[in-house]
């Protein structure tokens, strides 16, 4: 359980969450870090099992996921570090926050680009899991396409930079950048109410 | 229609990518 005060320092810290909801939260963080290894941690295989519903498989978004969590760089998600994760979704935080950690999501081998070779796995990875199939040519036109808008220095990569005036040409990259249910977390979790420090 | 999109909104409707799925536990 949660102290009034950690509560309060992480509604304040993530600028979007009220207490009320840091609790619905931890009843959601509660759930997943139970679910395989009951030691209130979020393991790899726990995120793996909320997110696909199934504990082993491979998803090249994964590891990029766990490991932008994984503040501490620990092997584990903490509940801080759940909360300040998720506060980056939230419809009302900043879209300069959202477009970074995309930035550093896409960047799979963290060497501050997101370069081309980099981008097609990750159109291979999507169209393996949706088994369209793409020629060759085609995909290489969708790249060619694609670096022609945002690469604007033509150096072959993607620096911050040129990522955010990309994505802000292109806004509904960050759709998934946000999820509605955050808006509405307490009405999602409601047995919050059960352990709650404080009404807010 | 994927060889219209660009290439990141074609990554961007990877599964792993949908936290969404994060609620339905």
């Amino acid at each position: 359980s949660l102290g009034l005060r950690d509560l309060a320092h992480l509604a304040d810290e993530s600028r979007c969450f009220s207490v009320n909801e840091v609790e619905a939260l931890f009843e959601l963080y509660k759930k997943i870090s139970c679910s395989i290894i009951d030691d209130g941690l979020i393991h790899k295989e726990e995120l793996q099992l909320a997110l696909f519903k199934t504990p082993s498989g491979q998803n090249l978004f994964l590891d990029r996921v766990f490991d932008l969590f994984d503040e501490k760089k620990n092997g584990v998600i903490e509940f801080d570090e759940f909360i300040h994760a998720l506060s980056v979704f939230h419809p009302l935080a900043p879209v300069e926050d959202k477009i970074n950690f995309a930035f550093r999501l896409y960047d799979l081998r963290q060497t501050g680009f997101i370069e081309r070779e980099e981008v097609m796995q990750m159109v291979i990875a999507i169209l393996m899991e949706s088994r369209v199939k793409l020629s060759d040519d085609l995909l290489e036109a969708i790249l060619d396409k694609t670096f022609e808008d945002a690469d604007t220095d033509r150096d072959g990569k993607i620096c911050q930079e040129e990522w955010k005036e990309f994505v802000l040409r292109h806004p509904n990259l960050l759709k998934n950048m946000t999820l509605p249910y955050l808006r509405d977390i307490t009405t999602a979790f409601p047995s919050f109410v059960f352990n709650t420090a404080v009404e807010d | 229609q994927p060889a219209s999109m660009n290439a990141f909104e074609l990554i961007s409707l990877n599964r792993g990518l949908n936290l969404d799925n994060l609620f339905e536990t």
